[in-house]
Protein backbone atom coordinates (compact mmCIF):
# COMPACT_ATOMS: atom_id res chain seq x y z
CA UNK A 1 0.00 0.00 0.00
CA UNK A 2 0.82 3.42 -0.53
CA UNK A 3 3.20 5.89 2.38
CA UNK A 4 0.47 7.85 3.31
CA UNK A 5 2.07 9.10 6.55
CA UNK A 6 -1.30 7.72 8.47
CA UNK A 7 -0.50 4.02 10.01
CA UNK A 8 -3.31 1.63 10.37
CA UNK A 9 -3.36 -1.43 12.09
CA UNK A 10 -5.12 -4.17 13.41
CA UNK A 11 -5.80 -3.43 17.56
CA UNK A 12 -6.66 -6.72 17.98
CA UNK A 13 -5.96 -10.51 16.43
CA UNK A 14 -8.49 -11.28 13.42
CA UNK A 15 -10.04 -14.39 13.82
CA UNK A 16 -11.86 -13.65 10.48
CA UNK A 17 -15.48 -14.76 12.26
CA UNK A 18 -16.56 -10.87 13.20
CA UNK A 19 -17.78 -7.90 10.61
CA UNK A 20 -16.38 -5.38 13.30
CA UNK A 21 -12.98 -5.43 13.84
CA UNK A 22 -10.57 -2.92 16.02
CA UNK A 23 -8.49 -0.44 14.44
CA UNK A 24 -5.49 1.42 15.30
CA UNK A 25 -4.68 4.61 13.25
CA UNK A 26 -1.87 6.96 13.92
CA UNK A 27 0.08 9.74 12.42
CA UNK A 28 3.93 8.48 11.04
CA UNK A 29 5.08 10.98 9.27
CA UNK A 30 2.73 14.73 9.87
CA UNK A 31 4.45 15.98 6.43
CA UNK A 32 2.42 14.02 4.58
CA UNK A 33 -0.61 15.93 5.86
CA UNK A 34 -1.98 19.41 4.94
CA UNK A 35 -2.68 20.23 8.28
CA UNK A 36 -0.89 18.73 11.09
CA UNK A 37 -3.32 17.22 13.95
CA UNK A 38 -3.53 18.77 17.34
CA UNK A 39 -3.05 15.18 18.73
CA UNK A 40 -0.48 13.07 18.16
CA UNK A 41 -2.05 9.78 19.98
CA UNK A 42 -2.96 6.59 18.19
CA UNK A 43 -6.77 6.36 17.67
CA UNK A 44 -8.74 3.23 18.63
CA UNK A 45 -12.04 2.76 17.16
CA UNK A 46 -14.12 -0.38 15.67
CA UNK A 47 -14.86 -0.50 12.03
CA UNK A 48 -18.01 -2.85 10.70
CA UNK A 49 -16.60 -4.63 7.35
CA UNK A 50 -20.03 -5.11 5.97
CA UNK A 51 -21.84 -2.06 7.08
CA UNK A 52 -19.38 0.83 7.17
CA UNK A 53 -17.12 2.33 4.57
CA UNK A 54 -13.69 3.58 5.36
CA UNK A 55 -14.66 7.30 4.13
CA UNK A 56 -17.53 7.54 6.86
CA UNK A 57 -15.45 6.94 9.59
CA UNK A 58 -12.43 9.40 8.04
CA UNK A 59 -15.10 12.22 8.47
CA UNK A 60 -16.15 11.29 11.88
CA UNK A 61 -12.43 11.74 12.85
CA UNK A 62 -12.91 15.20 11.25
CA UNK A 63 -16.11 15.86 13.18
CA UNK A 64 -14.63 14.52 16.31
CA UNK A 65 -11.77 17.43 15.46
CA UNK A 66 -8.79 14.98 14.98
CA UNK A 67 -7.56 15.91 11.79
CA UNK A 68 -8.48 18.58 9.40
CA UNK A 69 -11.31 18.30 6.54
CA UNK A 70 -8.96 18.80 4.38
CA UNK A 71 -7.11 15.68 5.49
CA UNK A 72 -10.10 13.66 5.33
CA UNK A 73 -9.07 11.79 1.87
CA UNK A 74 -5.57 10.62 2.65
CA UNK A 75 -7.14 9.24 6.22
CA UNK A 76 -9.41 7.04 4.26
CA UNK A 77 -7.75 6.05 2.14
CA UNK A 78 -5.27 4.53 4.57
CA UNK A 79 -8.57 2.82 6.78
CA UNK A 80 -9.40 1.41 2.80
CA UNK A 81 -6.13 0.03 2.38
CA UNK A 82 -5.72 -1.62 5.26
CA UNK A 83 -9.26 -3.28 5.90
CA UNK A 84 -8.81 -4.50 1.97
CA UNK A 85 -5.41 -6.38 2.86
CA UNK A 86 -7.76 -7.32 6.20
CA UNK A 87 -10.47 -8.52 3.42
CA UNK A 88 -7.84 -10.04 0.70
CA UNK A 89 -6.06 -12.17 4.29
CA UNK A 90 -10.11 -13.10 5.18
CA UNK A 91 -10.58 -14.44 1.48
CA UNK A 92 -7.28 -16.34 1.87
CA UNK A 93 -7.83 -18.28 4.92
CA UNK A 94 -11.80 -18.75 4.56
CA UNK A 95 -12.77 -18.58 0.60
CA UNK A 96 -16.41 -17.64 0.33
CA UNK B 1 -0.31 7.05 30.33
CA UNK B 2 -3.12 9.17 29.68
CA UNK B 3 -6.53 8.21 28.00
CA UNK B 4 -8.31 10.01 26.20
CA UNK B 5 -12.42 8.92 24.68
CA UNK B 6 -14.29 10.63 22.02
CA UNK B 7 -17.78 9.76 21.20
CA UNK B 8 -19.09 10.91 18.12
CA UNK B 9 -22.16 11.82 17.60
CA UNK B 10 -22.88 8.72 15.21
CA UNK B 11 -22.15 7.23 18.42
CA UNK B 12 -18.78 5.86 17.25
CA UNK B 13 -16.38 5.19 20.08
CA UNK B 14 -12.61 6.41 19.67
CA UNK B 15 -10.32 5.86 22.20
CA UNK B 16 -6.83 7.66 21.91
CA UNK B 17 -3.85 6.93 23.81
CA UNK B 18 0.14 7.60 23.45
CA UNK B 19 2.18 5.90 20.69
CA UNK B 20 4.91 4.19 21.43
CA UNK B 21 8.25 5.75 20.77
CA UNK B 22 8.82 2.71 18.43
CA UNK B 23 6.09 2.66 16.65
CA UNK B 24 6.97 6.27 15.72
CA UNK B 25 8.56 7.16 12.07
CA UNK B 26 12.56 8.26 12.57
CA UNK B 27 11.82 11.95 11.29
Amino acid sequence: AEDTGVRVELAEEDNGRKSSIALRLWVEDPKKLKVKPKDNGAIEFTFDLEKETPEDVAQEMVESGFFHESDVKIVGKSIRDRVALIQWRRERICPG
Amino acid sequence: SVVTQVVHSAGRRFIVSPVPESRLKEQ
